[in-house]
């Protein structure tokens, strides 16, 4: 549960940067 | 492997009565080498070889003596594959990876400086904790950011993280995107100073950005020139 946590932290990292 | 820098002539014979020292720096198997060839281009044999390194940023220090038991007859070379550490005492050099060497031998003493590629301290442990890279990432301003654009690669984003990641630039997670890779990634020098980076990669365009991303933005130009 706690990688999935990390899994979405990256997705949601990676998105800011495309469009912040 | 790990990629192999260009051997350059270190120390041409016309400055040092005869003695040609050309070289490279390498990291094998976690330990650092100086790569060197000697040569003998005097009318004399050569002896008493000694090696020593001034302080400089990372503390680079030979493990051992030159190993150097035999004269160097004329015409006659020798390969010698220094082990180096950084135990050695640190000064700030400009720039930052300059390392200044004194070569003495039976005849004189000889100086040069050489730069020391910078992936040559990058550590076999630089993965960084997942969990740690997002904190980290979060804790460090964008201002400590700096971009930089390498040309003509074709390369996809998996051969690209495992061509890195064996020279000890790690791969933490990837995401795509609008068809981007966004590959994040770490890297820890032997000082103990990690580098976090961001490297994009876009289908079709042979042009990938890299973006750095640490407290210690004045490494950046050499990281880069590394990637």
């Amino acid at each position: 549960e706690m990688d999935d946590g990390l899994e979405e932290a990256f997705s949601r990292l990676a998105e800011s940067r495309t469009n912040p | 492997h790990s990629f192999l820098w260009f051997v350059k002539v270190w120390l041409p014979a016309v400055k040092a009565k005869g003695l040609e020292i050309s070289g490279t720096f390498s990291r094998r198997q976690g330990h650092m080498y100086m790569d060197m060839s000697f040569i003998n281009k005097a009318l004399q044999h050569m002896t008493d070889f000694a090696i020593q390194f001034n302080k400089n940023s990372f503390g680079v220090i030979p493990t051992t003596p030159l190993a150097m038991h035999t004269p160097l007859m004329p015409s006659q070379s020798i390969d010698i594959s220094l082990p180096l550490n950084t135990i050695g005492p640190v000064m700030k050099m400009d720039p930052l990876n300059n390392l200044q060497v004194a070569v003495k031998n039976n005849i004189d003493v000889f100086y040069f400086s050489t730069l020391i590629p910078l992936s040559v301290f990058f550590v076999e442990d630089g993965k960084m904790e997942r969990q740690v890279f997002l904190a980290t990432w979060k804790d460090i301003p964008n201002e400590n950011e700096l971009q930089y654009q390498i040309k003509d690669c074709h390369l996809n984003a998996d051969t690209v993280s495992g061509k890195l990641q064996n020279n000890n630039i790690y791969t933490i997670a990837k995401r795509n995107v609008e068809g981007q890779d966004m590959l994040y990634q770490s890297l820890k020098l032997t000082n103990g100073i990690w580098i976090l980076a961001e490297l994009r990669i876009q289908p079709g365009n042979p042009n990938y950005t890299v973006i750095a991303h640490s407290t210690k933005i004045d490494q950046f130009q050499l990281l880069f020139k590394n990637y």
